[in-house]
């Protein structure tokens, strides 16, 4: 994780998958 | 009131046109009207009044209506465009329009930039950056220490700040994402291209004259 980018980090956040509001 | 299907059809507030949100975003008519399909079931799945509270908002997102997540939060927020603390149709269309495949990468990009400005000063600051690791590392239940945090965000800045100011600007953060293409990869929804397979009931609830 020490090399990751920060904001590649971040973007894996489960508030920021929207494709779940999609899910039946 | 917006909960009830009829034909004929009184509209929740802030209900819009399909013809008119078709011509301002990246969808067909048909498309935005499988996208009210979807609306109506997210904006009375708690508060049965038409509109998306963000109890709902978190309750799709999470299965859990009182998850707080900071990123959800910011979600939210940016498709509130009246920023009156509910999502309406016309906010729920144009604000999706930003993750549909064929909405240009620069409303992509301006969007992920207002996202991560937390503070809303114009520009992404080292603290906020650190803000929403902590707020990622939490949500993960993942554990590391200040400082291998200080490293990344320190590691990060270095490579988007190119400027030296200690501040991401609007053009900076695109340069960076140029670089990084990854870091779009969550503001495009490809199912959005076929939202009306997803909600054929669109068809039954159809107001548009298909000569239109």
């Amino acid at each position: 994780p020490a090399l990751m980018n920060a904001f590649e980090l971040i973007s894996t956040s489960q508030g920021l998958n929207l494709g779940t509001l999609f899910e039946k | 009131m917006g909960c009830v299907r009829s034909r004929h059809i009184k509209h929740p507030p802030g209900y819009e046109d399909p013809v008119i949100l078709a011509a301002e975003t990246s969808f067909t008519v048909s498309d935005v009207e499988a996208l009210y399909e979807l609306f109506k079931k997210l904006s009375c799945s708690i508060i049965k009044d038409g509109l998306i509270h963000k109890e709902e908002f978190q309750l799709a997102l999470f299965r859990n209506s009182n998850k707080e997540n900071l990123f959800a939060d910011r979600i939210f927020d940016l498709f509130d465009l009246k920023r009156n603390g509910v999502i309406e149709f016309g906010e729920f269309v144009r604000s999706l329009s930003i993750f549909h495949p064929n909405t240009p990468e620069a409303e992509k990009i301006a969007f992920a930039f207002r996202l991560y400005d937390l503070r809303h000063t114009g520009f992404i600051e080292r603290e906020e950056l650190k803000e929403m690791v902590l707020a990622l590392l939490n949500e993960s239940d993942l554990y590391l220490s200040d400082d291998v945090v200080e490293t990344i965000v320190d590691k990060t800045f270095s490579q988007a700040d190119t400027k030296g100011d200690g501040k991401i600007d609007p053009e900076e953060w695109a340069e960076f994402v140029k670089r990084n293409p990854s870091l779009l990869r969550n503001m495009t929804l490809p199912y959005l291209k076929d939202i009306t397979m997803g909600f054929p009931s669109f068809v039954m609830n159809s107001e548009v004259n298909d000569a239109e």
